[in-house]
């Protein structure tokens, strides 16, 4: 089963 | 005071097909360096960038910085009414809280502007660093959209894995599996039909395929795509803007749970 990551646990908010 | 001719008014039209489907509202921005947009989809797992550099603009003034904030469905309703060989001009005073869209026809003998109010949008910016990716495709922008929309008619999932013989798109679904590779062949006559793998380390990620599905509708602005990825990163999916800039997307891998 595969799990959709978030962009934000890559990119900071700013 | 916001100015800026476009004389290839179709490309502006072509940018709203491409992002009006992965995001509602989004802030268009104006500054000296050109004309951008950032904005996430509303699952926030994609990212539309979009930048349109000054110097690609037949006139280009912006006398400060300006955020406008538009609902991109009706922007795309008001380019529909644009031929696609007009010039476009967009246009706002400082303080407006409208934005004006002018389309020309190249015989100067229609001319049509559309007044569009604005809206305030509370956007979240993120931070993107330049990064260097383990593997970089380059591909016809047409064998990559095929590819999408063969694929999601067995799987809601692809892998993309880049290796040295070259880059697999797979996914499976209920009725079966599906493998398609595609090779280097960059000894083809015309550049655009190359396919190029640039591989530092070989990569393989899966995304959802409604999203690169989506991403497709860029196809109608480049002869070409480029697909960078790392494995622990979001992959890049880049239409470049022939003189003028590029239409990115970014996209979350799916994880094995």
């Amino acid at each position: 089963i595969f799990i959709q990551v978030y962009l934000a646990v890559y990119f900071a908010t700013l | 005071m916001l100015e800026l001719r476009l004389v290839q008014g179709s490309l502006l039209k072509k940018v709203l097909e491409a992002i009006k489907d992965l995001v509602t509202d989004a802030n268009f921005d104006c500054s000296t360096s050109g004309f951008s947009l950032q904005a996430m989809d509303s699952s926030h797992v994609a990212l539309v960038a979009l930048l349109l550099r000054s110097d690609g603009f037949e006139h280009f003034r912006c006398d400060r910085s300006l955020s406008m904030g538009m609902n991109l469905n009706h922007v795309s309703k008001l380019l529909k009414c644009a031929s696609n060989d007009d010039i476009i001009t967009i246009k706002a005073d400082d303080d407006a809280d409208t934005v004006t869209f002018m389309f020309e026809s190249p015989r100067q003998d229609k001319i049509a502007d559309f007044e569009m109010k604005l809206m305030d949008i509370k956007s979240e910016h993120l931070g993107i660093p330049e990064a260097e990716y383990q593997s970089i495709v380059k591909m016809p922008s047409q064998e990559f959209a095929r590819i999408c929309k063969d694929l999601s008619s067995i799987g809601d999932t692809v892998v993309i894995s880049v290796t040295k013989e070259g880059v697999k798109f797979s996914t499976r679904g209920d009725i079966g599996s599906a493998n398609i590779v595609c090779r280097q062949n960059s000894t083809v006559d015309k550049p655009e039909e190359a396919t190029t793998i640039q591989m530092k380390e070989p990569v393989s990620l899966t995304f959802a395929l409604r999203y690169m599905n989506s991403f497709t509708k860029a196809t109608p602005l480049s002869s070409s795509v480029s697909i960078s990825m790392s494995s622990d990163l979001p992959v890049v999916v880049e239409y470049k803007i022939a003189e003028m800039g590029y239409l990115r997307y970014y996209l979350a891998p799916k994880i094995e749970d």
